[in-house]
Formats: C-alpha cells, sequence, structure tokens
C-alpha cells in the first residue's frame, strides 16, 4: 500500500 | 523589534482583500535599500501599481506632510475597504457585546491630572466628559450604510489612531474593545511610520530604492479524497505499526469534523514568509555573503506552525543568517506547500515534522 502524501499528511494534523 | 513592528505595519497595508492576511514586507539595508513583498498568491498589476503608488505618495517630499498623508490615507481606503470594513465590524461586535455604557469606564476614579492629559490628547475640550466623548465615536461608528463613504472611513481610521495612541487609556476601555480600535487604527499608525522612514532616508538612497514583489508560484487546487481517519490509520498500517480505531481518534481529538460525503478541495500555496527568506537567502548565497546578516520579516498574519518549521530549518542550515519574524500563534493549516526547489535537507526536516506530528496524533490515539 502507498504511503500518505505530504498533503494529505497536513491536511490531517490541520484537521486534528 | 521596533523595526519588525514598523515591518509589520507595512506589511498591513498590502493586504488588499479581506480575509487574505497574507502579506509580507522585508527590508534590507547596505548602503542601498531593497523593499520585498509577497502574498501568498501572485499580486494582481492593479496591487502592484498600488504598492508603487503608496510609495510615490510617502517619498513626495515637496509636499507637506499632512498633503502625504491624506493621499496615502485616500488610496489605502480605496484599495483595502474589506478589510478596514471588516476591522471596523470587529470594532462594534465588540461594542454589542459589552454592556451600554459600551465598555467606556468613567474617568471620575482617575486623577484629575490624566484626565486633562488625555483630553488634551484627543482634543476635547475641557468642559466635555471623556466617556461621553469617546460613547459618542462608538456610536457615530455603528450605521452600516456609512461604511460605504471612503471619507468616513478614513475619520474612522484616523480617530480609532488617536484613540489607541495613549497609554493610559486603558485605564478607560475594555481592554478587547481597545485592542481592535487600536488594530483599526494601525492603518494610521503604518501611514504616519512609513512618510517618517522614507524621510529619514538619504535623498540618493530613495533614488535607488528598490521595490520588488517576490510572487510565489500560483496557489493550486487539490483533491484529498481520503478523511483524516484513513489517513492516519494508512500511515500506520504502512509502518506496520499499530492502527488507531476510529472511535479512539474522535474520543481523544473531539473536534475532528464528519466524514462528508463529498471530497475535500485545498488550495495549496507557498505562504509568503517562506517566499520571501527563500528569496533573499538564495541571493546570499549567490553572492557568497558568509558574514553575518539578520533577515526581519513583516508580516500581516500569524505564523504558521509549518512555516515556524521550516523557518527552523532554514537558521540551522545558514547559521550565518539570523531570521526574524514577531508573530506566531501555532495554527496548522491544510494546504501548507514547501517553496519550489527547497534544499532537500530542509524538506526532509519538515517532512519529518510532519511524521512526527501525525505518530504523535496515533500515540495518544491507541
Amino acid at each position: 500500500e502507498v504511503p500518505p502524501t505530504l498533503d494529505e499528511m497536513i491536511f490531517a494534523i490541520s484537521q486534528i | 523589534s521596533k523595526h519588525l513592528v514598523l515591518l509589520d505595519l507595512l506589511a498591513l497595508l498590502l493586504v488588499t482583500e479581506a480575509k487574505s492576511d497574507v502579506a509580507a514586507t522585508m527590508l534590507r539595508t547596505n548602503g542601498s535599500m531593497k523593499f520585498f513583498y509577497s502574498k501568498n498568491r501572485p499580486f494582481t498589476d492593479s496591487e502592484n501599481k498600488y504598492v508603487r503608488t503608496l510609495f510615490n505618495y510617502a517619498s513626495e517630499t515637496n509636499r507637506s506632510v499632512a498633503d502625504r498623508y491624506t493621499n496615502l490615507m485616500a488610496a489605502i481606503v480605496d484599495k483595502c475597504q474589506k478589510k478596514i470594513k471588516s476591522r471596523i465590524s470587529k470594532v462594534l461586535r465588540r461594542v454589542r457585546e459589552l454592556s451600554t455604557d459600551r465598555g467606556i469606564h468613567s474617568e471620575d476614579r482617575l486623577p484629575l491630572e490624566l484626565v486633562e492629559k488625555l483630553k488634551a490628547k484627543l482634543g476635547i475640550g475641557p468642559e466635555q466628559s471623556l466617556k461621553n466623548r469617546l460613547i459618542s465615536w462608538l456610536d457615530y461608528l455603528s450605521p452600516a450604510q456609512r461604511l460605504k463613504d471612503p471619507e468616513f472611513l478614513r475619520y474612522a481610521i484616523v480617530t480609532a489612531h488617536s484613540i489607541g495612541i495613549p497609554s493610559d487609556i486603558n485605564l478607560l476601555i475594555d481592554q478587547k474593545l481597545l485592542r481592535r480600535i487600536r488594530k483599526l487604527g494601525d492603518y494610521m499608525g503604518a501611514v504616519t511610520q512609513l512618510v517618517g522612514e522614507v524621510d529619514l532616508l538619504p535623498p540618493q538612497v530613495l533614488q535607488t530604492l528598490v521595490i520588488q514583489e517576490v510572487p510565489p508560484p500560483p496557489p493550486d487546487r487539490i483533491v484529498i479524497e481520503k478523511t483524516s481517519v484513513e489517513i492516519v490509520e494508512q500511515w500506520a498500517r504502512n509502518r506496520h505499526i499499530e492502527e488507531p480505531t476510529e472511535t479512539n481518534l474522535r474520543i481523544q481529538f473531539p473536534s475532528l469534523p464528519q466524514p462528508l460525503s463529498q471530497q475535500n478541495t485545498i488550495t495549496r500555496s507557498v505562504h509568503c514568509e517562506c517566499t520571501l527568506i527563500t528569496k533573499i537567502v538564495d541571493d546570499l548565497v549567490q553572492q557568497g555573503t558568509s558574514p553575518l546578516v539578520t533577515l526581519e520579516v513583516g508580516v500581516s498574519k500569524s505564523l504558521c506552525n509549518l512555516c515556524e518549521v521550516f523557518m527552523g530549518s532554514v537558521k540551522k542550515r545558514y547559521p550565518n543568517i539570523t531570521i526574524m519574524v514577531s508573530t506566531h500563534h501555532g495554527k496548522n493549516v491544510s494546504g501548507w506547500r514547501l517553496p519550489p526547489l527547497t534544499p532537500l535537507e530542509i524538506s526532509r526536516e519538515v517532512e519529518d515534522h510532519i511524521n512526527s506530528c501525525i505518530e504523535e496524533i496515533r500515540c495518544k490515539a491507541t
């Protein structure tokens, strides 16, 4: 499985 | 720190749209003076023209200071009116939150001498009450239809500025209200500072002044198809470590939004302070400058967490360059992007930080 992209991780952090 | 305050004020003048606190400014001196500015998106032609106009008005040293203030205020009120209106609204919102005396305390409890001093500073006659005068100013601000009138906006700024200047005024006005009044008055503060700074420049420096935008790449839009929960789960799965359950995550982070049925479209941009710092550092490195250099960056917004990390990494890589930025509130924002051609060790360090944030989230939830 591919790891989450940097954009996805930044998005997740911004929501949490 | 005084210089940084000035830069922050100048940055405010470049915010030409409400809700886009994105301008940043930079001054550099070494005999010549260069002024760089940037936003999270490229400036429009009309915005660039406006910046030139501001400097032209400020540097018309053959005109009186009062005339230069008037011309500058007219340009600012014209170009930044949405932001100015939003600052007036914030003053009024606080007024509405307060009781009938609108957060203005009675001057009776202050020493008479101080009251006289404040009245003189605010141009209030000895027979008038400070409290009543401040209340009537706030009432005058209220009717919404006046917001369309540029003369009203100018007056609101100029008065807010003079109210906010005396430090003793905090004995009379609700602190939160005073903060908002001062923010409105900052426009006038920026104008006086700008004219004052230009007047300090020797004429030969003024003639060779460089005023230049550093454009970032245009923002782009991306679609995030996963929820934050899925992203954290996938991150853990990929590392073969314990995945948090959705329930755990929601217990630990109650502010987590419920998954929406539609996808999230995110605007990605390079933040203005990162654009400016990258440009100046690149210039210095290309010139082979090795002595100690201090970069002061003025911003009209708070620094986000990732900009802070980025800056920390730049500082580490170039220890002879000191970077000073005044505000930081540690917000995490989506759509943050590294400047193009960021050196690998800096991008790695930012990525490591992002990974450690996800790991922290995962740990808390598991």
